[in-house]
């Protein structure tokens, strides 16, 4: 049930950086972020490459589900 | 170490970007 929670809560925060739907998220979708989030520009260009784990500047659901899996089980 | 202190940084980054999403979904009805 945990998986499933931390899947879940991926997908939409994916969705959330993704609005389009294009299926990755590029270093400017997360800059947009920027109007949304109490985040400086700097942390989410940090936040980008802290996800980025192959570094060709496209986040894919994998990468991106990899680092929230992180996040979420060191919360539970 | 560097690395360690910069991996570090990176987690606390990542932290605060994902509790900020967390706030604002529950945030917003």
């Amino acid at each position: 049930p945990a998986q499933r929670a931390m899947l879940t809560k991926a997908q939409e925060f994916f969705q959330t950086c993704d609005p389009e739907g294009k299926g990755f998220i590029a270093r400017r979708d997360m800059q947009r972020l920027h109007s949304e989030l109490p985040l400086s520009l700097r942390d989410l260009e940090d936040v980008f490459d802290a996800l980025d784990t192959d570094g060709n500047g496209l986040l894919t659901p994998a990468e991106f589900t990899s680092g929230f899996s992180h996040f979420f089980y060191s919360q539970v | 170490d560097p690395n360690m202190k910069a991996g570090a940084t990176s987690e606390g980054v990542l932290a605060n970007f994902f509790n900020s999403l967390l706030s604002k979904k529950t945030g917003s009805p």
